[in-house]
């Protein structure tokens, strides 16, 4: 399944 | 990394490094919300326990130390710094911001992505900062007069938070799963907070005369 990225935004 | 982010994250730094400079160089933080700074402290250390479990990037890394040691530095000398504490105006800044704590927390049990100790934390983080900038605006009414470095700091905050909506803009068309709404719709509500601000700010520099709010 997709797995949701890492927050990449500060 | 694009170059509206990148210009977002930059006008973030730069608004920092003028309330720095202001109040290193004037002694005085006359003009600026203590409440407002303290929010945004709760803000990048709610929003930043993932500096501890995700590595994304050295920048990354760098620019979250940056933006809680300056938050917590800024909080620091107004409250405690001999000179500076003296100059801050204490009775204009009334705006009771702990309601403001209180609805983000209650909004972030609600409106998360996960349920899990992080992610609220980092929901309450996107809706505190949205309306963090609220005891600072209500000061600059209150007090009519706006200094320049003050004006200035306030510019660039809205300033990248243009930036960042341009740069979701470009996410949303650009990456197959880009889908931050939290992120993006209270994004949109930060920046509009700035309206009214950034009228009365282009009014004066196309005048070039002080700015000045209306009572």
């Amino acid at each position: 399944c997709y797995q949701e990225p890492p927050k990449d935004e500060l | 990394m694009n170059i509206f982010r990148l210009a977002g994250d930059m006008t973030h730094l730069l608004s920092i490094l003028v309330l720095l400079l202001k109040i290193y160089a004037t002694k005085s933080c006359s003009g600026i919300s203590r409440k407002t700074q303290e929010l945004y402290a709760i803000v990048f250390v709610a929003r930043y326990l993932d500096l501890f479990t995700d590595f994304i990037s050295v920048y990354n890394t760098f620019m979250k130390v940056v933006f809680i040691a300056s938050s917590l530095a800024i909080v620091w000398c107004m409250r405690f710094h001999p000179m500076v504490r003296r100059s801050y105006d204490r009775e204009l800044d009334t705006f009771r911001h702990y309601f403001l704590v209180g609805a983000s927390f209650a909004l972030a049990l609600i409106l998360h992505e996960k349920f899990t100790v992080q992610e609220i934390f980092w929901a309450f983080s996107i809706y505190l900062e949205a309306v963090a900038i609220l005891p600072q605006l209500v000061l600059l009414q209150r007090s009519g007069n706006v200094d320049n470095l003050t004006g200035q700091y306030i510019f660039f905050l809205g300033a990248y938070r243009a930036f960042y909506i341009l740069n979701w803009i470009y996410r949303y068309l650009t990456e197959p799963h880009f889908t931050r709404w939290i992120a993006c719709v209270s994004g949109v509500v930060q920046t509009a907070l700035y309206a009214d601000f950034f009228y009365y700010y282009f009014i004066s520099w196309k005048n070039n005369s002080k700015l000045k709010l209306p009572a």
